[in-house]
């Protein structure tokens, strides 16, 4: 996982991001391991939520994606399956 | 806007559509209203017609359900997932689900069920979620108020992609249309659509209000209902829709914030949520801090911004504090002296998008509470499409 500021909820916020991204952004997690690649899975999904949102394409899990992930939303994927 | 992959679209125009089951949270017939409403959001821009049926199964089934209910994608509880719906095509195709869990509304607390639902639709007529922050199909929700709502371009440019436009696009002004005699006995469908009567230049409003995106303009023993997505002013007498309320209401107000209305005559006032009066109601408006000196109230406005509601009667105006429930400490103040321009008395006035809409005698005055100026006079029928 990308390197976030360390907070107390951190593992909450990590977990509801991957959630999020499993259920919107196909994040896979079906048991390959991850091989040494410049971005991790989950910051890959997370930079293409961000570039969907128009939110800064960081692909570390900021306040502003946070926030965006508990926006109330409809539950349909933005990316097609 | 972006559409589906492999670009499902319905192979007809004339879709049909089945409310399965009801929220608690709404009036059934609020939930039919939202329903039919979203419907016509896309209907109104393409050739596409949606149809009610009662039994067997739609091209687009509604239903509400919380938690796992009955497909692959189970919703989670208050907030997070509201709603989704399945792209055009067989069985489960084009439903559209709500999740229960989440507090449905005709106004602006909780979620909007006509908003959600017209997102919904999107999607089951083939849209996928757009990047277009101001699009319907932009997949988060917020409120805006229905009244006001118009399907973005982006959303028509991205529905008109699969289906074409509507031949007969929509106007964007109002519409009288020709009178017809008032038959019905119930409560939901007396009305007729606008009698020319009210274009008359020199009629005098009683009292306006806005209800839940909608305006009713009171005169005599009925009013005017003017509902903006359908274009259309219908009338409808106060003895039907309320049985118990007198006719000549003087006054009436919206609490957006408590979804209530207030409907003032003489002394009395009564409190509504809906078309349903509250118990309990009528009560003496000295409960609110009149002095018995004042006999009735000419008007009144809620202002979201300040929470505060004013009163005018006569040649003064009340401000009371509906956070506090107490009348401000400066009231009376003279209407001349914080509202240059609209006259001395004030027969009617509603807010609409931040804006005062004053009715003096036969005129209308738009003004504008930061720069306390009218900025425009208005005819007094301007809202009735005449």
């Amino acid at each position: 996982f990308p390197a976030v500021p360390a907070t107390e909820d951190r593992g909450e916020n990590e977990q509801l991001a991957e959630e999020y991204l499993k259920k919107f952004y196909n994040l896979n997690e079906d048991g390959t391991p991850i091989t040494r690649k410049k971005h991790s899975p989950f910051s890959e999904k997370l930079q293409e939520m961000q570039a969907f949102f128009g939110l800064e394409v960081t692909g570390k899990l900021d306040s502003n994606t946070l926030e965006m992930m508990h926006k109330p939303r409809c539950g349909v994927a933005d990316v097609a399956e | 806007y972006s559409h589906f992959g492999g670009r499902p679209t319905w192979r007809t125009t004339s879709l049909t559509y089945r409310i399965l089951g009801y929220t608690p949270d709404m009036a059934e017939a609020d939930v039919d209203t939202a329903i039919r409403r979203a419907f016509k959001v896309w209907s109104d821009v393409t050739p596409l017609t949606f149809s009610r049926i009662y039994e067997g199964t739609a091209d687009i089934q509604i239903s509400f359900g919380a938690g796992v209910h009955g497909d692959f994608y189970p919703f989670d509880g208050p907030h997070g997932t509201l709603a989704h719906a399945f792209a055009p095509g067989n069985s489960i195709g084009g439903d559209a689900h709500f999740d229960e869990d989440e507090t449905w509304t005709a106004g602006s607390a909780g979620y909007n069920l006509f908003l959600v639902a017209a997102h919904e639709f999107g999607h089951s007529l083939g849209l996928s979620h757009s990047g277009d922050r101001s699009a319907l199909m932009y997949p988060t929700y917020s409120y805006i108020d229905p009244a006001r709502f118009r399907l973005p371009q982006d959303d028509v440019d991205g529905i008109q992609a699969l289906y074409g436009a509507s031949p007969n696009p929509v106007p964007t002004t109002p519409q009288a249309t020709t009178p017809t005699t008032t038959v019905s006995t119930t409560t939901t469908t007396t009305s007729s659509p606008i009698n020319p009567s009210i274009c008359d230049p020199t009629l005098v409003f009683d009292a306006i209000t806005t209800l839940r995106g909608e305006i009713l303009f009171f005169k005599d023993s009925s009013f005017w209902r003017r509902v903006p997505t359908i274009k259309e002013v219908y009338n409808y007498p106060i003895s039907t829709s309320w049985p118990s309320l007198p006719s000549g209401i003087q006054a009436a107000y919206e609490n957006p914030e408590t979804d209530q209305i207030f409907l003032f005559k003489g002394s009395k006032y009564w409190a509504l949520q809906g078309f349903d009066i509250l118990p309990n109601y009528p009560k003496n408006i000295d409960k609110l801090g009149f002095p018995r000196t004042v006999k009735h109230i000419n008007a009144a406005v809620y202002l979201q911004s300040t929470q505060k509601t004013y009163f005018f009667a006569g040649e003064q105006y009340w401000s009371y504090d509906e956070a506090r429930k107490t009348m401000d400490k400066e009231s009376p103040r003279r209407i001349e002296d914080d509202f240059p321009g609209i006259g001395k008395k004030v027969h009617a006035v509603f807010e609409d998008n931040g804006l005062l809409y004053f009715f003096s005698g036969h005129k209308q005055f738009e003004f504008n509470m930061k720069s306390k100026k009218v900025t425009r006079t208005l005819k007094n029928t301007s809202w009735l499409g005449c």
